[in-house]
């Protein structure tokens, strides 16, 4: 080990025992040293399956991997942390989303993080009889189809339709059009066998808006596409290139009527419809979840970066300080003695510190809001929207920004690939987009707030604003 | 505020909260004023500054829900270090110049410019304060090395053995002289032309 990060962690005031547990404490309230250690060993245990924790070997991403190689390594990481879970009966590798274990980063990571939340919500009670354990054993595989080649974040643009048929009692799903394709789900283009369609609900000529469908798209025998879908990757990507993200078209598929998601709406076997008056409030609490995910993947991924380069900053000496050029047996200084090294990796520190936390004020507040949904109180959703939606905003970009930072901080070698910090940029790149561009993201905030004050609604995370105006903010400024 | 006062969670709130609450209800202001031009239209014109009081509520959460966990900590020099980690975030943010919309604290004359000298000097201390435990908050985040796969980013800190033990093992060096290999290909179409003047 060299000599200066053991002197360094000697050094600290935190205590060495208290460090591992200083996220988990504050994350979970389980104080929990056990916690830890449980997640020590399942990490053990999967990178000695997959033949990654002799680290004297050069990681296989870095050996001309091409996108099929890239590919098969995911599914391989995926499959063994899938088993990990499933053998020793844990979710850590599902609830943690901080290593590359999970979330977007293998095939099999939107299964639990998306697809399987989505139905828990969305689907009927019947239709979680039927699905959950299907999920859970694994007997189908699953991805969120909902953009687009032409429609992003504008839900109501999808062009994707399910008409009703009457006669046999079936929906026809359909593309009508090339910027209809459902264009970017992860595990879309080759893993899952079933998936989340959004599209337009016409029944009897009626067009009741996007609505969520289950449809399978591969045979559970064959794994092979099913007759009318056409499915394919989508190519390679600045990262998450162990991931299957995919496009689909719909050839006139047909699914059952009860392949509707049902919690907040009905189509009946005459094709009448009828929907709940909180349908679109459910569809919009469904989006809430994964941008709640992302704000946490975004601490740990940029928390990634910063320990890299703060690693490196410490053992890397450059140039002679003042003492040094007396004295030049003194040798070179660490560039973490500069300071505009510790500012820029300090300032960046203090802020994934803030996103953390703040990612878990966005978790509490989604659990909240989803215990009042239960009993059919939507009240929370306004702030749980507009916090989901900002912090995702101010995250991805703090992540973004800060990470190309810290990259730069290692100088030359920070460029290499190598590093793994490339690999950390582009992927933090990725979700500035992801779930909604940033910009979008801010005005979902900025409506709430021109809203609630122009109609002289004060929310408890804007009571600071009412009693600043009402003191006359801007008398006293000028 | 003066000097190390600056620290303090309530004053670096309040720094936060009225630049929020200056920016949203001025723009709420803008926007509600009477005019021919469509909502949208309206809306578009004072994106920036909506943007802007956006951002600004957002800050003030996040800032909120730091300072929260400051309270739930028992062990005593972790809070130290956590609660400089606090006042180092909110300081650079009012200060950094990549910080977005930094301005919204000054432009009104909220903070002096007596001030802003005072909270420069408070971070340059908060970083030296901090320095000694940069790797353990790092450490705290648990993460192995496989996960970082970077071969400066090592637990134990041997960047230099790492990179040169990775390098050799890259397929481009591993299969240097074995037949058929990029680098004899390459001699021989397009190096060797060079060297033997065939061009």
């Amino acid at each position: 080990i060299d000599p200066v990060l053991t002197t360094t962690r000697r050094s600290v005031d935190i205590l060495p025992a208290n460090r591992q547990i200083l996220l988990m404490k504050q994350a979970r309230n389980k104080a929990s040293r056990e916690n830890v250690q449980k997640i020590n060993e399942a990490f053990a245990r999967v990178e000695k399956a997959l033949g990654t924790d002799d680290t004297s070997k050069l990681p296989a991403c870095y050996g001309n991997m091409n996108r099929e190689d890239a590919f098969l390594e995911g599914l391989k990481a995926g499959r063994i942390t899938w088993e990990d879970g499933f053998v020793h009966k844990h979710d850590l590798f599902e609830t943690m989303n901080h290593q590359w274990t999970a979330g977007n980063s293998n095939p099999f990571g939107l299964h639990t993080v998306l697809f399987i939340p989505f139905i828990r919500n969305q689907a009927s009670a019947e239709q979680c009889k039927i699905w959950i354990p299907q999920c859970g054993s694994g007997e189908i595989i699953g991805c969120y189809a909902q953009t687009e080649l032409g429609h992003g974040s504008f839900v109501r643009g999808i062009e994707t339709t399910a008409i009703f048929d009457e006669i046999t009692d079936e929906f026809i799903i359909h593309s009508p059009t090339f910027s209809s394709s459902k264009y970017w789900p992860g595990a879309l283009g080759f893993t899952a066998t079933h998936a989340i369609v959004m599209a337009r609900l016409i029944s009897n000529g009626l067009d009741h808006g996007v609505h969520a469908f289950m449809v399978q798209i591969r045979s559970l025998d064959s794994h092979k596409p099913l007759p009318g879908v056409e499915l394919g990757d989508i190519g390679l990507k600045m990262a998450y290139n162990a991931v299957d993200n995919g496009y689909a078209r719909f050839d006139q598929v047909r699914i059952p009527r009860t392949n509707l998601f049902m919690k907040s709406c009905h189509l009946s076997r005459q094709g009448v419809y009828k929907a709940s008056k909180d349908r679109q409030k459910l569809l919009y609490g469904g989006m809430l979840n994964s941008r709640r995910i992302i704000n946490r993947i975004m601490a740990f991924k940029f928390a990634q970066a910063l320990t890299i380069a703060i690693r490196y900053s410490t053992v890397r000496e450059q140039g002679q300080g003042s003492t040094s050029f007396a004295n030049p047996e003194i040798g070179e200084i660490a560039i973490m003695s500069y300071k505009h090294q510790n500012y820029r990796l300090l300032s960046n520190l203090a802020k994934v510190y803030a996103m953390f936390f703040a990612s878990q004020h966005c978790d509490d507040t989604h659990r909240i809001h989803q215990e009042k949904v239960a009993k059919d109180d939507h009240s929370g959703l306004p702030y749980a929207h507009m916090l989901a939606s900002g912090l995702k905003a101010w995250a991805t970009q703090t992540a973004a920004d800060g990470a190309e930072d810290a990259r730069r901080c290692c100088g030359g070698h920070g460029y290499l690939m190598i590093s793994g910090l490339p690999e950390i940029f582009s992927s933090l790149t990725a979700m500035t987009t992801l779930e909604g561009d940033n910009y979008v993201m801010w005005q979902q905030v900025a409506k709430y707030l021109i809203k609630n004050i122009n109609h002289n609604v004060w929310p408890e995370d804007m009571s600071y604003i009412q009693r600043r105006s009402s003191s006359g903010l801007h008398e006293k400024c000028q | 505020a003066r000097g190390n006062e600056f620290r303090s969670c309530k004053v670096l709130l309040d720094i936060y909260e009225h630049r929020s609450a200056r920016l949203s209800t001025k723009v709420a202001v803008m926007i509600a004023a009477p005019s021919n031009a469509a909502e949208t239209d309206v809306w578009n014109t004072y994106m920036m500054q909506l943007f802007s009081a956006a951002r600004a509520h957002i800050e003030v959460i996040i800032l909120k829900s730091f300072i929260g966990h400051l309270d739930r900590i028992m062990d005593n020099a972790t809070k130290t270090v956590l609660s400089r980690l606090t006042s180092l975030f909110a300081l650079t943010g009012i200060t950094s110049p990549a910080a977005i919309d930094a301005i919204g604290f000054v432009e009104d004359g909220y903070l002096s410019s007596c001030q802003l000298r005072d909270i420069r000097s408070q971070i340059d201390d908060l970083l030296d304060e901090l320095i000694p435990d940069a790797i353990a908050l790092t450490d705290a985040w648990n993460f192995t090395d496989a996960s970082l796969c970077s071969a400066i980013g090592m637990k134990d800190g041997n960047v230099y053995e790492t990179i040169i033990e990775w390098t050799r093992q890259l397929p481009i060096n591993v299969n240097a002289g074995k037949t058929a290999d990029v680098f004899t290909e390459g001699f021989e179409t397009s190096i060797k032309p060079i060297l033997r003047g065939q061009l």
